[in-house]
């Protein structure tokens, strides 16, 4: 049976048949593991991240990365289009992916990349929020959950007055970004679901 | 390959990209 692999962070869609599993694996680390890295700086830089102790910064990454990924790499999911570029930079139709087995997980994507895009971000607008998406990861493993608190009410209070400020007639948009923190958790726990049902033989 | 969850080995290399570790950086 053809395997397919489903997540744009591939090269692309379709498996070479030529290569072992473990080719196919270390193809995908190869664009993995830089990509958790820039998550890791991105972090780093934030304002009081690194006061926290060390096993926090750490929990907080295991909980929040994949939720800061997919803030990063939404526009690869082009709802007007319905199309998702893979990182080899071929676009792919969502019948073509529905084709090889993609699932509603596809949808909930698009649906999630097409808010955040017509919310009209600037790029210092996105990466604060990407903060707030990062310190607002779950809080399971955290040993001082005040100062992560702490560090998360400082960063939503600078995302409120920098949006405020940005955007002083369109004063939904801090709202509607706040609100795709649940929906970050909600891709974030379908995200889980494909990968533990994900086997590469 | 068992469990993709753990084998991404995402704790791992969050670690070692905290730590700066240069090895690690250069493969």
């Amino acid at each position: 049976r053809r395997m397919y692999l489903g997540c744009p962070m591939n090269t692309a869609p379709n498996i070479d048949s030529q290569k072992s599993g473990h080719e196919v694996w270390d193809e995908f680390m190869h664009s993995f593991t830089p990509a958790v890295r820039e998550v890791v700086e991105f972090a780093k830089k934030i304002p009081g991240f690194r006061d926290l102790s060390q096993h926090d910064q750490v929990n907080l990454l295991k909980a929040g990365t994949f939720e800061v990924l997919v803030v990063r790499f939404a526009s690869l999911f082009d709802a007007k289009e319905r199309t998702v570029t893979f990182l080899g930079g071929k676009k792919y139709s969502v019948d073509t992916l529905r084709s090889m087995g993609a699932s509603e997980f596809l949808n909930s994507m698009f649906d999630f990349s097409e808010k955040l895009t017509n919310l009209g971000l600037s790029e210092e607008e996105m990466s604060l929020f990407t903060a707030v998406v990062l310190v607002s990861a779950d809080r399971s493993g955290i040993e001082n959950v005040n100062s992560v608190e702490a560090l998360q009410d400082t960063l939503i209070c600078a995302l409120r007055n920098l949006i405020t400020k940005n955007h002083p007639n369109e004063l939904a948009t801090f709202t509607k970004l706040l609100l795709k923190l649940p929906d970050l958790r909600s891709l974030n726990n379908m995200h889980s679901e494909q990968l533990l049902a994900f086997k590469i033989h | 390959f068992g469990d993709p969850a753990s084998n991404l080995g995402l704790e791992d290399i969050i670690r070692k990209a905290l730590m700066g570790n240069l090895e690690e950086r250069q493969e």
